[in-house]
C-alpha cells in the first residue's frame, strides 16, 4: 500500500525501528535479514534513501528513517 | 554512542535533505 516491495517494507521496519542516534549500521541489517542477499539489501537501502524515507548518518554504512524521529 | 557536534549537524542535514526529497517524490505522484 506504501508503494514498496515487501523486502524494502522490511529493511523500513527495521531501521525505523533502531532507536540509536547513529541509526542503524548496514552490518546489523544484513545480521537480522540473514539469508537475504546482500546485494538484494543494499539495493532497497538505496531505493529507500533515494525515496527519502531513510539517510545516511555517520557514514555511508549507518541509516535513520525519516519519520518517527 | 556520543555524537560531536559536527557530526550532528551533518545528520541533520541529511535529513533535511531526505525529507526535501521525500516531498519531491510525493508530490510527483500527485
Amino acid at each position: 500500500t506504501n508503494g514498496l516491495t515487501p523486502h524494502q517494507s522490511q529493511i523500513l521496519s527495521l531501521i525505523k525501528s533502531c532507536k540509536g542516534n547513529e541509526g542503524m549500521a548496514f552490518e546489523e541489517l544484513k545480521n537480522r535479514l540473514h539469508g537475504m542477499n546482500v546485494n538484494t539489501i543494499r539495493q532497497a537501502v538505496e531505493f529507500l534513501s533515494n525515496e527519502g524515507h531513510i539517510y545516511s548518518t555517520i557514514d555511508d554504512e549507518h541509516y535513520k528513517c525519516t519519520d518517527g524521529d | 554512542v556520543c555524537l560531536t557536534e559536527e557530526q550532528k549537524r551533518k545528520i541533520e542535514e541529511n535529513r533535511q535533505r531526505a525529507l526535501a526529497r521525500r516531498a519531491e517524490r510525493l508530490a510527483a505522484q500527485q
